[in-house]
């Protein structure tokens, strides 16, 4: 049977206001050794930052906010999808995590190309 | 039949040399859009600098050399062996990408967690 995000997601929820500085993200990443950090206005969902993003800040020479670093159109996934088919839209849009969100628009979780990789790993 | 590494890695090999700056490193994260890079010196594999250590160097306000941020015990895996195997390898490290080296100790390729969950689209 193939598992659902649920089974398989991160559920240590790290975000950041969209008015913090790129430093302050930077933080959390190391604090949390993670690489992706939901961003929140207002408590709803407006972007994601990763370290992808601060490493393309360093590269321009910018250590701008938040907002003007993260990606604003956030693709992500709901608890109950399919390992294979959140699997296919991570290879899609060339991304190595999604935040899980539930049907109240809230972020429950961050599903990474890393979380997937371990399944493979089953009985090793 | 499982796959083996040499199937599945990306053969894209990005280096940079020790001594260079992490804004240099960064550049190239950029470029290529990935966030794995081989540090070398004098040919030879000396550490890897991720885009988590330029965020980290970020938190800690240090604009210094790769030599400084680069991890210097580098894991590396061959192009013969197993998917599952260094999959395992990924995980017990809380590592999202691997060094592939030849028998001569050359990198010949970087094997990504985003690689291996790619492996699950498999036919979607
Ligand atoms: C295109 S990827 C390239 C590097 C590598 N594939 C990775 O995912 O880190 C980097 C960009 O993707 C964005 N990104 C990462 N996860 C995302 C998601 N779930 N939705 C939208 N953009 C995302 C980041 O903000 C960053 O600008
Ligand atoms: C421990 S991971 C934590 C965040 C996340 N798991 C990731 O891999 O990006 C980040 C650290 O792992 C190191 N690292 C990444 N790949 C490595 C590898 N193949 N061998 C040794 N260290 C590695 C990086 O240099 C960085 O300092």
């Amino acid at each position: 049977k193939t598992p659902v995000v649920r089974d398989v997601m991160g559920e240590k929820v790290i975000t950041v206001d969209e008015s913090a500085g790129i430093i302050e993200a930077a933080g959390l990443m190391k604090q949390n050794e993670r690489n992706h950090v939901s961003v929140l206005s207002n408590g709803k969902l407006v972007g994601i930052i990763t370290s992808w993003d601060i490493s393309k800040a360093v590269a321009d020479g910018n250590t701008d906010t938040v907002n003007a670093c993260m990606t604003k159109n956030v693709i992500t996934c709901s608890p109950d999808e399919t390992i294979d088919v959140v699997a296919k839209r991570l290879t899609e849009f060339k991304i190595s995590a999604i935040p899980v969100i539930d049907s109240n628009q809230n972020v429950i979780g961050m599903l990474t190309s890393e979380h997937i990789s371990k399944l493979f790993t089953r009985g090793k």
